[in-house]
């Protein structure tokens, strides 16, 4: 399977969703 | 060249979402990352929002690419 392999990708995802958050901060309504 | 790698990059970190290959990612995709990510489900939901652009509930390769780009520093346009 390829779970493995992807786990980098996956830190790299999180850096970027974190990224996101920090630059727009959580919906306000 | 840059461009084609920040494609290819962020096309792989899109299946990562899109696990069943259905070309685009819907919120339910984004919280089932959960599981994945160290990030709560509202976090997530705000990720989702904000690469959003057209708040259609659907999140493009295009939007998802355009979001990444700027991650790395890649300016857009406008």
């Amino acid at each position: 399977d390829s779970k493995a392999a992807a786990s980098g990708s996956e830190g790299v995802l999180a850096n970027f969703f974190n990224s996101l958050l920090s630059k727009k901060p959580a919906t306000s309504p | 060249e840059m461009q084609d790698m920040l494609t290819q990059k962020a096309t792989e970190l899109f299946m990562l979402c899109d696990k069943e290959e259905k070309g685009f990612i819907t919120k339910r995709d984004m919280q089932r990352l959960g599981g994945e990510l160290p990030l709560t489900p509202d976090q997530l939901e705000a990720v989702f929002d904000s690469l959003d652009d057209d708040g259609n509930g659907y999140l493009t390769l295009e939007e998802f690419t355009e979001g990444f780009g700027g991650f790395l520093g890649f300016g857009s346009e406008d």
